[in-house]
């Protein structure tokens, strides 16, 4: 563990975190694309199946049931308990042009054909566009409120700190994973769009709108 | 390098 990668854990943990609240406080998921949270839970599932093989660390565990607990609760608070303020119209996103090909990339590119590792590849390469369907609905819906900026920013923030780690780690541990890189560079990249407006608007006070 | 056995990142 270095820093890069704990505070990456803790930006990641950070952004479920004030997504579940606002959606919890303000009792309403307006401007909150429901299709990416779905991706995310699917990411966290196909990811952290080894909950069930192999034990890491009680940190490791518990960082696992938590990013899973929350991102279930938070499809269930956009889907069924806030359904009446889930914007469909704006959700528009096609995910099925983002599963399929994740899905065929993980069978062919991977580090071992194995039921376990396809999923964890698979999951892999879904983080990266997962995020694809919100940046979308507010494209499509031209703002975004601002503690939902917040949330992306630190949602974006988490991987580029993994970048970090993983040149950390090749320098002093020699260890890297080219599918976890390439993936988190790939992610990173899009988020650079909406990191540019965050910190050129949102950290000015104003509000994040994009030119419709 | 080699990937890992098991992946210990979240």
């Amino acid at each position: 563990m270095n820093i890069f990668r704990l505070f990456g854990d803790l930006s990641h943990l950070a952004a479920i975190i004030i997504l579940l609240l606002k959606i919890w406080k303000s009792r309403s998921c307006a401007g909150i694309s429901g299709k990416s949270q779905i991706l995310f839970a699917i990411v966290f599932t196909t990811r952290y199946l080894d909950l069930l093989t192999s034990f890491i660390s009680l940190y490791n565990t518990s960082m696992k049931m938590i990013y899973i607990g929350c991102s279930y609760a938070t499809v269930y608070l956009i889907y069924a308990k806030f359904r009446a303020t889930y914007d469909g119209n704006h959700d528009s996103f096609r995910v099925e042009f983002l599963i399929v090909p994740v899905g065929g990339l993980a069978v062919l590119i991977n580090h071992d054909f194995s039921l376990l590792e396809i999923l964890w590849t698979f999951s892999i390469y879904l983080e990266s566009v997962a995020i694809l369907p919100q940046l979308f609905m507010i494209s499509k819906t031209g703002e975004a409120e601002t503690i939902t900026t917040h949330y992306l920013f630190c949602q974006g923030l988490y991987r580029a700190l993994y970048l970090i780690n993983w040149i950390w780690r090749f320098y002093f541990e020699g260890f890297f994973d080219m599918i976890a890189i390439v993936a988190g560079v790939v992610q990173t990249i899009l988020y650079c769009d909406f990191f540019y407006l965050y910190v050129t608007k949102v950290l000015k006070g104003k509000k994040l709108s994009l030119p419709a | 390098a080699d990937e890992p056995a098991a992946h210990d990142e979240l």
